[in-house]
């Protein structure tokens, strides 16, 4: 609803009802059900495509916000080129299991209006905050000329690791000699305070390597009296980016090719 | 990164508890095959291509 660009989205609250107490007796206290939220997409033929953005399970006994991250989805709607789509998420309640005896209480579950009392469409709310990586995102590498300052923005630092001066590796690791490792340094901006609600995704954003690389190196291995050269692959080892982002939340994902 | 990190990986995808105790003589006249450098380089090639995604 604040977005100057996303105008036509019009907002509801995502709520079940506290009048599900009066079936209270019907259902035991831990009776819950599963809210999914799925993007429906039409391909080019005109079937339909769903893709799982969030889904958890929701006690029947509550009431009040529930909130799904959809970040995911509506990072990579933007990025589809257009014309496109409008973005189509889908909001469901199944019951918690399958089967013959899996019981009826997901029926239950109702979503709230978004003004009190008013008995017309319950529909979920999808509330929409984006934030300028230009200003709020990180920066790519850093000057490796100048020093990184305090308060510097998140960048990405070249630092060596010259494995020929570590003495566990000698005689051990024969290739490489060293690799440049990269660290995530620096700050991120953090938006205002009005943006962060208290909703539990929002933490402080943060400088953290967001996409990173193996490294490959040839190491001897000692059979039988004798040594021989073997190929291995160190996971995650080098840093490939760095961003801002808060805790738990996904890192904006470019589209492949 | 630190030293530590990079030798506890390499013992992590090595299966190894400790790293193991060769000396000067055991790699002085170790060749690499060619084919154990083509790995290695392909393997280089690919690190520097393919991205990992962290959370």
């Amino acid at each position: 609803r604040f977005s100057q660009k996303f105008r036509e989205v019009a907002g509801r609250l995502l709520a079940s009802e506290a009048a599900l107490r009066r079936h209270e007796r019907l259902f035991q206290r831990s009776a819950r059900a599963r809210v999914t939220v799925e993007w429906l997409r039409v391909r080019d033929d005109g079937t339909n495509r769903t893709s799982l953005v969030d889904s958890r399970l929701v006690s029947l006994h509550e009431s009040g916000w529930k909130a799904f991250d959809v970040t995911e989805a509506v990072s990579l709607w933007q990025q589809l080129s257009r014309p496109r789509q409008p973005l189509v998420l889908q909001v469901s309640v199944q019951r918690e299991h399958l089967g013959p005896l899996a019981s009826d209480a997901h029926k239950l579950v109702r979503f709230a209006s978004q003004v009190a009392g008013d008995a017309g469409q319950r529909e979920p709310q999808l509330e929409l905050h984006t934030l300028d990586l230009k200003a709020y995102g990180a920066q790519g590498d850093c000057d490796p000329e100048a020093p990184v300052a305090e308060g510097a923005r998140c960048c990405r630092q070249e630092t060596y690791i010259d494995l020929q001066g570590m003495k566990w590796a000698e005689n051990w690791v024969l290739e490489p000699p060293g690799f440049l490792a990269y660290e995530c340094v620096g700050a991120c901006q953090q938006p205002q305070e009005s943006l962060t609600f208290q909703w539990p995704f929002l933490g402080p954003r943060q400088c953290i390597s967001s996409e990173t690389a193996s490294l490959p190196m040839i190491v001897g291995i000692k059979e039988g009296g004798r040594a021989r050269p073997q190929v291995v692959s160190l996971p995650n080892l080098r840093v490939q980016k760095c961003s801002c982002t808060s805790d738990g939340v996904p890192v904006p994902r470019e589209l492949g090719p | 990164l630190t030293e530590e990190q990079v030798r506890a990986s390499l013992l992590q995808q090595l299966h190894l508890s400790q790293v193991p105790v060769l000396d000067k003589a055991d790699v002085e006249d170790l060749v690499i095959p060619a084919h154990v450098r083509a790995q290695y380089v392909a393997l280089l090639h690919r690190s520097h291509g393919v991205l990992s995604r962290g959370k």
